[in-house]
């Protein structure tokens, strides 16, 4: 069976608007998802919610619309590759036995 | 917890379960958050 990952889901604190992505997000899947499930979980569930208060639909959700970052040792944010899977993110950066905890910001348009 | 949301997302015909409770207490049980 496909172990499961539990992780913390902040927005990040310099590049998401923390009036608007305010939420700090408790979230278990299994091993086997990749960054981009996680990015298109993560768009999903804002538009549901913001469609619950009248506002976008569901119809653009795409795992491009957000990224996700990971602190390193030196405190900084780094950019995770969006076909890894949580499971190699968990052995390659995180290493520690507390649930992996990530950041979310609005992609920049390039 | 008292609630926790499941949504299944699909990329390149993989389905993965996601769930999300409002609170880690009772929800992550492998690893005791502060």
């Amino acid at each position: 069976p496909t172990s499961e990952i539990e992780l913390v889901f902040h927005p990040h604190p310099l590049l998401a608007n923390t009036q608007h992505y305010s939420q700090t997000r408790y979230v278990k899947t299994t091993a086997n998802a990749t960054v981009d499930h996680l990015s298109k979980y993560l768009a999903l569930r804002i538009a549901l919610e913001e469609e619950e208060g009248g506002g976008s639909s569901l119809q653009n959700v795409s795992e491009k619309q957000y990224t996700i970052y990971i602190t390193t040792a030196g405190g900084q944010f780094s950019t995770l590759n969006g076909s890894l899977t949580l499971e190699l993110v968990n052995e390659k950066y995180w290493k520690v036995s507390k649930p992996l905890e990530l950041y979310y910001a609005p992609t920049k348009e390039q | 917890p008292e609630e926790v949301t499941v949504t299944d997302v699909t990329i390149n015909s993989l389905t993965v379960t996601f769930r999300e409770a409002l609170v880690a207490k009772g929800f992550f049980r492998s690893w005791e958050l502060e």
